[in-house]
């Protein structure tokens, strides 16, 4: 890691940040989260403080410029440059433009507006270039996945010379050798309390799989005993925690698991590839993350739901069906309120909102039946 | 004619003009140079080995394949030798 000569900092934690002028390529709320994850992969290891404002001046204005912006640094229409931050100080210091020529985008394709909002924040703070290739302050784009980033050491320690750790909070390093501190061992919910409920279930080949913060279920259909939480960490690491939903294609072998704007797709456990957008499956642009879905193996479609509406997915076509989003209470009586997690099992769809899991059927277009969500997984 | 030892054999004018610009941007101190003033050309010949021994490439002062492939990918607009 390198610093600006003179190593200029902020002399104070806590730091304001305002967003002055938004891109027409993202909504505000998108620009808005990846600008919070960039800045909270900085304050993840150091003893720094974002106060989000709305008005005024503040330590680091934000805003989307086209070509000569007024500060002798023009901009140069699409890709070439794509951003640049003035160091901590006073009137421009701080303060960060991107070129509105970009294609910013929240997942892989264009520039992801995350990965070098995180990466100009960098210099916002004080870090210069680092000719580290592996470090989020090299000079050129590398794509860095928003969910579960972590500063790459050479960021860590460039950040920790200015502001010291997190944990001490003093100016000293941190000493490499001090034993990590391992993240603590995935508190057990337990799944009889009468408010328990899950994130997704899915099916995947034989089994049926119960997804609950950084834990998950996993058994057959048949429930033969009760069965014990693992780590999600343990069987899908790039997942680490808090899946939205999941759904398997079983006459593809491919499953697909979401997560906020992203969804990474597996044969059975192993992932291929790494994550995509959502907008892969043809949402609208407000759709920035799904509560459910379901594949309905005969049908061959898929139903996602988000909120109090849902889609239709052609898995054959690869496509969404026209006439979607319908009203999720209009077509599925009896199922009112947010879906948590859905899934078919022997043509009956179940779906799991809240502590309770319904038992829908298609022929008499009912709820048959319901039970207590936790009973799924042996309460 | 001094700057012509940065052309290598495989790269075109255009390739120049490129890797001048993105020097002048990212390895030029802004008040090392005023307009108007001319730059001699082992300057560019030294500012390009001084580029690929940040982005650790083979430092040869020229604007090989590797060199200009760096060039052309998008970046970050702060210049790499801090001014």
């Amino acid at each position: 890691y390198r610093l600006f000569p003179g190593e200029p900092k902020w002399k104070k934690n806590t730091l304001t940040y305002r967003v002055k002028k938004y891109t027409p390529s993202l909504s505000h709320a998108e620009v808005d989260k990846a600008v919070e994850m960039g800045l909270k992969a900085w304050s993840a290891a150091a003893p720094l403080n974002f106060v989000k404002t709305t008005s005024g001046e503040a330590d680091i204005m934000i805003s989307f410029e086209n070509g000569d912006h007024g500060d002798s640094y023009p901009f140069d229409g699409p890709r070439g440059t794509l951003a640049h931050a003035f160091a901590p100080g006073e009137g421009l210091g701080g303060d960060t433009h991107f070129d509105n020529a970009e294609k910013w985008t929240m997942g892989m394709n264009g520039f992801n507006l995350f990965t070098v909002a995180a990466h100009e924040f960098g210099h916002a703070l004080g870090l210069a270039h680092s000719a580290d290739p592996s470090a989020l302050m090299y000079p050129t784009y590398k794509y860095q996945h928003p969910f579960g980033f972590h500063l790459p050491k050479d960021d860590v320690k460039g950040i920790q010379a200015l502001y010291g750790s997190r944990l001490t909070g003093s100016r000293a390093p941190q000493v490499p050798h001090l034993p990590v501190p391992k993240p603590p061992a995935p508190t057990i919910p337990d799944h009889c309390d009468s408010s328990f409920s899950f994130d997704a279930v899915t099916m995947l080949g034989k089994e049926l799989l119960f997804f609950k913060d950084r834990l998950f279920w996993r058994r057959e259909t048949q429930l033969k005993a009760s069965v014990q939480p693992l780590s999600i960490r343990g069987s899908f690491p790039q997942l680490m925690s808090n899946v939205d939903a999941a759904y398997e294609v079983p006459n593809r072998g491919v499953a697909y698991f979401f997560k906020g704007p992203h969804y990474w797709t597996t044969h059975g456990f192993q992932f291929l590839g790494p994550p995509r957008t959502i907008a892969d499956f043809g949402f609208p642009r407000n759709v920035l993350h799904i509560d459910a879905a379901v594949h309905l193996k005969d049908e061959k479609k898929t139903l996602f739901f988000v909120g109090d509406e849902y889609y239709s997915f052609d898995e054959v076509k690869r496509k969404m069906e026209n006439d979607f989003p319908k009203s999720i209470e209009d077509e599925f009586s009896g199922i009112n309120g947010r879906i948590d997690a859905a899934v078919e099992v022997n043509g009956f769809i179940y779906f799991f909102s809240g502590p309770k899991a319904y038992k829908y059927d298609r022929e008499k277009e009912d709820v048959v039946h319901i039970v207590k969500s936790g009973s799924w997984v042996g309460c | 004619a001094p700057a012509l030892f940065a052309l290598s054999q495989t790269s075109s004018w255009r390739d120049f003009y490129t890797a001048q610009e993105y020097l002048d941007k990212y390895y030029t101190p802004q008040e090392g140079h005023h307009v108007g003033e001319i730059t001699s050309g082992d300057s560019m010949t030294k500012k390009v080995q001084q580029m690929q021994a940040f982005f650790g490439l083979r430092v040869t002062g020229k604007l090989d394949y590797s060199t200009m492939d760096v060039i052309k990918r998008p970046r970050c607009g702060v210049p790499d030798i801090a001014n």
